[in-house]
């Protein structure tokens, strides 16, 4: 079973 | 700013498509349009919204103002508004409330609402320009039958896209399931077409959880699109009229 990622690694705050 | 749309339609099932994956939100008003940008509260799905200048008729913006609008309480106004009605979003410079005109077509009613806003303190996330190894696009209501069934077999699919097509697999319990959609051109309906264009054979798996919600978006076009590399965050995408679109990120399951 795999786990869920999140955005925060990929997207950056401007 | 002052924005008339011809008919509500379009904003109240935009606001339909997102006020379950995220709640409180700044509208963003400039001179291009109206923009929102929100995380979903675990981080796991992003929505991005643009209602180009081009999608009123007039838009008119003097100046940047975000607006802050719970929107279970914009679903609550919006519900007043039939999908025929001429809908005119006002507010003005530094304003306490955004205010909501319905009109009928036939103008003998007009509704008048205004809706508190809200401070939001919400952190703008740049998106990369992704030159993404798949793209494939479909009609949207194949795309929500695909992920409503395998939903009933598994919580997460994996969908690979090829040269040969696009084929979302799910895993359960009871069993397994996969579709496969194939590239083809229907001439007579153009919105019945598969597209794939593919510079690398992708696979990754996400939350069906999370698909079937942005499929709340399905009746806004005909067609979605689904942006796809390796290890990246998907992007699916309900094109607009005029340029606008309703996008969603999600962010891939992890292997183990």
């Amino acid at each position: 079973i795999s786990g869920q990622g999140t955005l925060g690694e990929f997207f950056k705050p401007k | 700013l002052e924005a008339r749309l011809e008919a509500a339609d379009l904003f109240k099932k935009v606001v339909e498509a997102i006020k379950d994956l995220v709640q409180h939100c700044n509208f963003d008003c400039n001179d291009s349009g109206i923009a929102l940008q929100a995380m979903d509260n675990s981080h796991v799905a992003l929505v991005s919204m643009m209602l180009t200048a081009d999608t009123f008729t007039p838009f008119r913006c003097d100046r940047n103002i975000p607006l802050g609008i719970d929107l279970t309480s914009l679903t609550k106004v919006l519900r007043a508004a039939q999908s025929s009605d001429i809908l005119t979003i006002k507010s003005e410079d530094a304003p306490d409330v955004v205010n909501l005109v319905f009109e009928g077509k036939d103008q003998d009613r007009i509704s008048e609402y205004d809706l508190k806003l809200m401070d939001i303190d919400q952190e703008h996330l740049g998106i990369p320009d992704t030159e993404y190894a798949a793209t494939a696009s479909m009609p949207a209501a194949d795309f929500k039958r695909i992920c409503s069934d395998l939903l009933l077999i598994s919580e997460a699919v994996s969908i690979e896209c090829t040269k040969e097509g696009i084929t979302f697999k799910a895993e359960g319990d009871i069993g397994n399931g996969s579709v496969t959609l194939r590239q083809h051109s229907d001439l007579e309906n153009s919105d019945k077409n598969v597209d794939i264009s593919l510079t690398e054979p992708v696979a990754l798996s996400f939350s069906l959880k999370y698909l079937t919600g942005f499929c709340k978006a399905t009746g806004l076009s005909n067609q979605v699109r689904l942006c796809l590399s390796n290890d990246v965050p998907l992007m699916v995408e309900y094109a607009l009229a005029n340029n606008s679109y309703l996008r969603f990120y999600l962010a891939p399951k992890i292997g183990d």
